[in-house]
């Protein structure tokens, strides 16, 4: 869906987009730790 | 008031690409700093110990460098000629260039961060041209918003 | 105010004329002190650079030496962590960055 494309060898800006990639990546990680952690909280307990 | 209004959008787009150059120029003038600091530092080195380094432990630039976890697994495929690759990581990875490497080993003097000693300010404007010193000054202490007359 | 935004203008435009010069130069400069073959021959990092750069250090560390031009293609984590090269010309090196 989304790719990031950086051309070897661009005297500027592929800092930029590696910054942007790595963002891109450690932010999947972010999502999934963050499902995980809301799948393994206990469910409240109803009122009677 | 139509005219007005269009010079007022023509501004911010000067404006904008003002700062997106002055962005590009600080960058160039980092990269000139940390690549004349690193021969500079490899020159010393050499004289020191009188022989290079030998070629296998050395990487020249440029080069990019990819991290991970030590627990992840990379499938990688080459094809035959070397020409294409492809990695898939079943992990976060990331990927910086060499400069970036450079700025990190402080070759850039801190100035990367607008963290600059006064010890530091002073070897990087050794390192670049005197026409160039004003920026200097002002990216030691954050980053280049003005551009002066040489 | 018509006139001030006149002004204005016409002076961002010199500022933004003088960075494009001064750009110009320091490219040219960056790109005559890349290419001098003393520089290169010194223009070097050693593993143990490397390492202190990374944190963990431990970290498993892959070093890529592509030609100019090589694209690098990163997916969209959704679809599956993968990074793709490709050269137009001459071949791609991977190493790896020993950890001692």
């Amino acid at each position: 869906r989304t790719r990031i494309l950086v051309s070897i060898g661009e005297s500027f800006g592929s800092s930029e987009k590696f910054h942007k990639i790595n963002q891109m990546v450690s932010s999947s990680e972010r999502t999934l730790k963050r499902g995980l952690d809301m799948s393994s909280a206990p469910k409240p307990l109803k009122r009677l | 008031a139509q005219e007005c209004q269009n010079l007022e959008v023509e501004r911010q787009r000067k404006l904008e690409r003002i700062k997106q150059k002055q962005s590009q120029l600080q960058e160039l003038i980092l990269q000139q700093i940390a690549f004349k600091n690193l021969v500079q530092r490899n020159r010393q080195q050499e004289q020191q110990t009188s022989r290079p380094p030998p070629s296998n432990s050395v990487i020249h630039l440029p080069f990019i460098i990819v991290n991970t976890s030590k627990k992840t697994v990379i499938d990688c495929s080459i094809s035959n000629d070397k020409f294409e690759y492809l990695f898939n990581f079943d992990n976060t990875f990331e990927i910086h260039d060499d400069i970036e490497v450079l700025k990190r080993m402080g070759m850039a003097c801190g100035l990367e961060s607008g963290k600059c000693s006064p010890e530091d300010l002073k070897i990087a404007r050794s390192l670049i041209p005197k026409a160039l010193e004003p920026y200097l000054t002002e990216m030691a202490h954050g980053s280049i918003n003005n551009v002066y007359v040489p | 105010r018509y006139q001030a935004l006149v002004k204005e203008v016409s002076d961002l435009g010199e500022t933004e004329q003088r960075l494009d010069e001064l750009i110009t130069k320091c490219n040219l400069q960056l790109k005559l002190l890349t290419e001098d073959p003393q520089n290169k021959k010194l223009a070097y990092v050693m593993c143990q650079d490397l390492r202190n750069t990374v944190d963990p250090p431990d970290q498993l560390l892959m070093v890529v030496k592509a030609p100019p031009g090589t694209q690098m293609q990163v997916s969209d984590p959704s679809e599956g962590m993968q990074i793709s090269l490709k050269s137009p010309h001459g071949p791609i090196d991977v190493f790896l960055c020993p950890e001692d």
